[in-house]
């Protein structure tokens, strides 16, 4: 489908990509961090997409297997929520993977 | 007004009451740490309330200065959002304050 498209798109061409919503305290945990470690992600608030919101969850449910917020991606691979963000980072794993993925 | 005496009613004659949302993972986390210190909060999901969850959530704010969730009051008194309560917690200051608010 379209939207399929632009969803798998957007994970390819950005490294960090965060699936969120405004007034999710794990969306804004998962956001800080990236921040803390000097990435940019592109944010996408599922909530201030009018219809298109549910619909983008619906798909990345199917295409991941999760149907929460915070849905992250770094350099096209999903992570997943933000516990596991959180995991891999205090396993030392998560800088490595965004040094990968931000290089030119 | 009527809905203003009915939550100064539920959190004076409840010890623990968390007003929460369903879907949040900082309301789950809450309920979970007082389920682990054997207390059974009297829980409140605002969205599973109708049109009256959002005037609930205006009147805590109104009540609490807190418009968000969860918004947890052990013995009649406001303790706060999860980090308050997590905080509190973690100055060993929760358990006495639920055994007051329990005992018989
Ligand atoms: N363990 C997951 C929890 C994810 C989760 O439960 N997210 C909630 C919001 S905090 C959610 O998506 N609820 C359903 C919804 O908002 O549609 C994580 O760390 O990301
Ligand atoms: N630091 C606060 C954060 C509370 C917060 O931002 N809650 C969010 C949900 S996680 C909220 O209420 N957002 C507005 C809403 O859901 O109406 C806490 O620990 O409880
Ligand atoms: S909505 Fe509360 S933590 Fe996500």
């Amino acid at each position: 489908s379209r939207l399929e498209e632009t969803v798998k798109k957007t994970v390819t061409e950005n490294p960090v990509v965060v699936y969120s919503k405004t007034w999710c305290s794990y969306s804004s945990e998962v956001k800080s961090l990236f921040k803390k470690l000097g990435v940019e992600p592109l944010v996408i608030e599922l909530d201030e997409m009018g219809a298109q919101g549910p619909q983008v969850q619906k798909l990345l449910e199917r295409l991941t297997g999760q149907h929460t917020v915070p849905n992250v991606f770094v350099g096209g691979n999903h992570i997943g929520g933000c516990s596991e963000t959180v995991k891999l980072h205090h396993k030392g794993e998560l800088e490595p993977l965004l040094a990968e993925a931000t290089k030119n």
